[in-house]
């Protein structure tokens, strides 16, 4: 649009247009980009490849993309049920900070077995995440490992895993294998219920490489599962043999490119002009929104009324 | 307006609301129309998971002379209709455009393989104004 010409974006990042380096000379020289820039956006090459005069071009000529697992999906169109109503538009009383989430399935596993190492069956995977596709605009808010398991135990079961996750550096000029930068260990323990999904916030984890623009994360997770709740005294036992499928590394980002949509904005401009009572509680929003809190006040406000 | 009343209008209203209208709204000004499509049209239903059907609307009509506040356009869309009438034609005159944008969030899936949801910016037009 005319009042954003001045603002393309030319420099190192994607910007505003991005076009594969083969469609770009085909462009007419007002959308062509420098060389260089990567693929950004899913929804813009296509757009452009929509309105160069070579429109009519075959789509069965592009590169057949890679089909994510069915389980990812699954999980995606939820999330997007969650987030966006029927016609696609961003739920207004969402108070989340995001704009994108992607998410990610491991490349590559390996699976072996300490049967000596620990009580119980213990898993080992080894996960490599390529995440060239975050683009240098879109800023991690949280980090998650997205388990999803498909497991013989009964349904509101509790179970105990005992989980070590090493982020391991490839010093590739040494040729030496892989050596473990860091470790965390912790304990999870949940109810296995109808949607078996277990999501493990790994923020603080992967912060500092997501920082520094690592592209590629390569992780091991070592877990022991067992029946039982610790914490409610019953005795942990028989170990389970969760068969827990690789997890995905879903990634919560803040979108600052002009093309995404940015709430607060859109905020902001209501509040110049509200056309409805202001909201009570305080911007300050953790990424996820804070639904509990909005409960309890939803609650009190209306005992109040 | 005795005159009027004299003259015989060149179309006798049946029924003289309907009349009166047409200078209260007149055709084809400058609005909002719908518009929906799927992705299915244009084929990127195989890497654009949701939604499934988009409005993105459109803005057509004329506008209006003496714009005013109706459309909310600044004083320069009638300076530019005086400069249309009175002294170069060749500038054209003020457009019918979106006024004001609504997001869209879409899913897709990227050619790694991974799945992104992103909200994207001023993709359904839901206002029109002349400038």
């Amino acid at each position: 649009s005319p009042h954003s010409r001045g603002h393309v974006v030319f420099d190192k990042s994607p910007g505003l247009f991005v076009a594969p380096e083969d469609t770009a000379i085909e462009l007419n020289p007002l959308l062509r980009l420098p060389k260089g820039l990567r693929r950004g956006y899913a929804l813009l090459p296509p757009l452009l490849k929509v309105l160069s005069d070579r429109g009519h071009q075959n789509w069965e000529s592009e590169a057949p993309r890679l089909q994510p697992h069915s389980r990812a999906l699954r999980y995606m169109k939820r999330l997007y049920k969650m987030s966006a109503t029927k016609e696609g538009i961003p739920k207004a009383n969402k108070s989340h900070l995001y704009n994108t989430v992607r998410l990610f399935t491991p490349c590559s596993e390996c699976k072996h077995r300490h049967k000596d190492l620990l009580k119980g069956d213990v898993h080992s995977v080894d996960l490599l995440f390529n995440l060239d596709r975050v683009t240098a605009l879109e800023h991690l808010l949280k980090s998650v490992l997205l388990y999803s398991f498909d497991t013989s135990v009964p349904i509101s079961s509790s179970i105990t895993c005992m989980c070590h996750l090493f982020i391991k550096e490839h010093d590739f000029s040494s040729q030496v294998c892989p050596s473990i930068s860091h470790s965390v260990a912790f304990s999870l323990h949940f109810e296995v219920r109808k949607r078996k999904w277990v999501e493990i916030d790994v923020t603080s984890f992967l912060q500092p490489l997501i920082a520094t623009n690592r592209r590629n994360i390569h992780m091991a997770v070592n877990f022991t599962c067992l029946m039982g709740d610790p914490q409610q005294n019953t005795k942990l036992e028989n170990p389970i043999n969760v068969a827990l499928v690789p997890p995905s590394l879903l990634l919560y980002l803040n979108d600052t490119s002009e093309q995404a949509y940015h709430r607060w904005n859109s905020l902001r401009h209501r509040r110049k002009n509200p056309v409805r009572p202001r909201q009570r509680n305080s911007l300050r929003i953790d990424p996820m929104g804070d639904k509990g809190k909005e409960n309890s006040q939803g609650k009190r406000a209306s005992r109040r009324r | 307006r005795d005159e009027n009343l004299k003259e015989a209008p060149a179309t006798p209203p049946h029924n003289l609301s309907e009349y009166f209208k047409q200078f209260l709204f007149p055709q084809n000004e400058c609005e909002l129309h719908n518009f929906r499509l799927s992705f299915s049209q244009l084929k990127w239903d195989r890497w654009i998971i949701a939604p499934h059907r988009y409005s993105p609307q459109y803005c057509k009509g004329d506008c209006p002379r003496v714009v005013g506040h109706r459309y909310g356009s600044p004083v320069h869309t009638m300076v530019q209709n005086i400069i249309y009438e009175k002294l170069d034609s060749s500038v054209p005159k003020p457009s019918c455009v979106p006024a004001e944008y609504r997001p869209l969030s879409v899913l897709t899936i990227e050619p790694d393989g991974s799945i992104v949801y992103k909200e994207y910016e001023d993709m359904i037009a839901t206002k029109c104004t002349c400038r």
